[in-house]
């Protein structure tokens, strides 16, 4: 199937960072056609602001919020870890890679490992106290929700407590590993449903590609 | 919900920034 995509390929205008279906989906726990299929949601994506075919933050924010503005801690950590190149956009290796961890077949330590890194907001290897702390507001903010400074306080030593069994004032890897296993429903985020219909969701990749031929 | 009983990532892996289904609606 996959062949569908070069043969045709004075249909598709390849963009920086264009990968091959075959070898993405080699790497990933997506079929070739799921590729393809995320090909086409790609496109959407990247050229709903700024037509380059690449994902700018602008465009990830409307598609995550019907509102290219609306600035969120969250979706900014999601954006820069798909960045990975960190040059500014999500190129669609990238935006494979990165979704593949979502994949309900990927495996979970790449689950535990991706949701690590994206509270470890300043990248030390640690989620601080401090840096939960300011997740905590985020979400606070975000949700409209105003809680009392001693209770954002409670909310954030006991999870402490609870995680960073070591007492050193900061979560590692192995602690976090240890802390969703016993409350697995913190990584529920990591993985989409979404992804296993992805060729319902957007089928018509190759169907698309032969009406357009017999046009 | 008592917020002080709350685990504080079950608070922030709710949020919609986190929440990639978005990314699927048409």
């Amino acid at each position: 199937m996959g062949c569908y995509l070069s043969t045709n390929s004075k249909k598709v205008r390849k963009t920086q960072g264009y990968e091959e279906p075959t070898v993405l989906a080699s790497e990933t726990p997506f079929t070739v056609s799921e590729v393809e299929a995320l090909y086409e949601l790609y496109m959407k994506l990247s050229n709903s602001i700024i037509e380059d075919g690449l994902i700018h933050k602008e465009e990830f924010q409307l598609a995550l919020f019907r509102n290219e503005n609306e600035k969120n801690l969250f979706a900014d950590r999601i954006f820069d870890l798909f960045d990975v190149k960190r040059n500014g956009v999500i190129e669609f290796g990238e935006f494979v890679r990165s979704l593949g961890v979502f994949h309900p077949n990927a495996p979970l330590e790449d689950k535990i490992a991706f949701a690590f890194r994206l509270y470890d907001l300043r990248q030390t290897g640690y989620i601080e106290r401090e840096e939960l702390k300011e997740m905590v507001l985020a979400l606070l903010h975000e949700s409209d929700l105003v809680l009392s400074d001693d209770m954002i306080e409670s909310i954030v030593d006991k999870t402490f407590k609870d995680a960073d069994t070591k007492d050193d004032g900061r979560i590692d890897q192995d602690e976090w590993k240890a802390f969703v296993s016993q409350h697995p429903s913190l990584i529920k985020n990591m993985t989409l449903p979404y992804l296993k219909d992805i060729t319902l969701v957007f089928p018509s990749f190759i169907a698309r590609t032969e009406v357009e031929d017999s046009e | 919900v008592a917020p002080v009983t709350m685990n504080a990532f079950e608070l922030i892996s709710k949020s919609r920034g986190l929440n990639l289904g978005s990314l699927f609606e048409k």
